[in-house]
């Protein structure tokens, strides 16, 4: 917190709005992020029957500081990011990973001709988390 | 096993895992160190394309055998049954199996016998290789899937005996004659728009199929009368060949990597917030691993 004063600017800002925007609502901030594939696009149409679109979206952003109760982090996690900015650089900071997971069902066919209904674990990210 | 350059199909996965010495001679990827190798073998195929390298190793894979149009219109209706337009299985919680195979009759011998009077007797011979199915898969429904591609007028009521034998090869013996289990039973329905007939034969198969047998032959009669089953004179033959039967196995893969719903139900009522613990142990609906007995919670409760 007293960094952080140190660095306030002497002068109030014009907007004090904008200001506290920034900490209300930091950019890049980890978050969940679309993406669609479809297996013709990696050639696997032939034996991927269904689904023809996937969506397994990716977690991306900076962590912020103090991480406790917006992504259900466990207390490590600050731990480690006080490690990182006090203790040793070369210790990573905490990343932004996926929490939580949808399953998905594939309809493949098999190299002896024969057809597969299968269900698939932890194959759609639905929530990001910090680590 | 016995010769040095024959590979044998790993039972886990129905995946061909070479012994030692020949790994250099094959596929680049078996020369993986053998804890990677193992864990490889393991891997369903949609999860081994997924590990490749690149798509190429994917590509240079043997063509697949192409499946019978039937068998795949009726998978994907059964695929739009399960699953939601982004792939993502339905909230069904009627069913515990999370993987379904089809499986069409790999050759098949007919013997037409014609008898006027009774009908069309249809008898065919069938074999199906059940190789792909692994050991973490167990049985829990098996159905012989009938189509009849039949101008019939909708609606119309069919009377059909069928007669199923399953031809077991006893090597044990002697003579090894092929010792055969037949089952009789009479089938009524209505003709529709849907031309799917199902016929259970899960307690027929179980054995077999618990006992990991690759190959199951059988021999299918069917003779089938169209008009009221009550009133014979009503009845007459109809002169239709029923397409030899696909075979769909109804399993719960048991591996890490397929969804077993059981586990997300429970996990969602034990800690609705907390993301799911990875090395949470399945829990078998089947049976009774991995489940705490009520005493001991409470008591560690109380603790």
């Amino acid at each position: 917190r007293d960094e952080s004063l140190k660095e306030a600017p002497a002068i109030p800002p014009s907007n004090l709005s904008d200001y506290f925007k920034q900490f209300l609502f930091p950019q890049n901030e980890c978050e969940l992020h679309n993406f669609r594939l479809s297996f013709s696009q990696l050639k696997w149409d032939k034996w991927i029957i269904a689904p023809h679109r996937y969506s397994p979206q990716y977690c991306k952003g900076d962590c912020p500081r103090v991480v406790g109760h917006r992504y259900g982090s466990p207390v490590h996690t600050m731990v480690q990011n006080i490690i990182y900015e006090k203790l040793d650089s070369s210790v990573p900071k905490p990343s932004c990973v996926p929490a939580e997971y949808n399953p998905l069902s594939v309809l493949t066919i098999e190299p002896d001709g024969s057809i597969v209904y299968k269900e698939y674990e932890d194959m759609i990210a639905t929530k990001c988390t910090c680590r | 096993p016995h010769s040095r350059a024959r590979v044998v199909p790993d039972k886990t996965s129905g995946l061909v895992v070479a012994p030692e010495d020949t790994a250099s001679e094959l596929h680049p990827l078996l020369q993986l160190p053998k804890s990677l190798r193992r864990g490889y073998a393991l891997l369903p195929p949609l999860l081994k394309v997924l590990s490749d390298r690149g798509p190429r190793n994917w590509e240079s894979e043997a063509p697949r055998l192409q499946p019978d149009s039937r068998a795949l219109r009726y998978m994907k209706r059964l695929y739009k049954m399960f699953a939601t337009k982004e792939g993502v299985p339905k909230a069904n919680k009627s069913h515990l199996y999370n993987t379904v195979r089809l499986f069409t009759p790999c050759s098949e011998c007919k013997h037409r016998h014609r008898d006027l009077m009774k009908g069309d007797f249809h008898s065919v011979d069938l074999l199906f290789n059940l190789d792909r199915v692994t050991a973490l898969e167990h049985l829990l429904k098996s159905v012989l899937l009938y189509s009849f591609d039949t101008s019939l007028p909708i609606s119309s009521s069919i009377t059909c005996m069928c007669h199923l034998s399953v031809k077991e090869h006893d090597f044990s013996s002697q003579v090894c004659p092929s010792i055969s289990r037949s089952i009789a039973f009479s089938l009524h329905f209505e003709v529709r728009k849907r031309k799917w007939v199902k016929i259970d034969v899960t307690s027929f198969l179980q054995p077999l199929i618990a006992t990991n047998r690759r190959n199951i032959h059988m021999a299918v009669n069917f003779t089938c009368l169209m008009g009221d089953p009550q009133n014979t004179k009503l009845e007459y033959p109809i002169n239709m060949a029923p397409v030899p039967p696909s075979l769909l196995l109804y399993l719960n893969d048991t591996s890490e990597q397929a969804y077993h719903r059981w586990n997300s139900l429970r996990h969602i009522r034990k800690n609705p917030v907390r993301p799911r613990q990875r090395n949470s142990p399945r829990v078998d609906p089947l049976g009774d691993k991995g489940k705490e007995n009520p005493q001991g919670k409470r008591a560690s409760r109380r603790r």
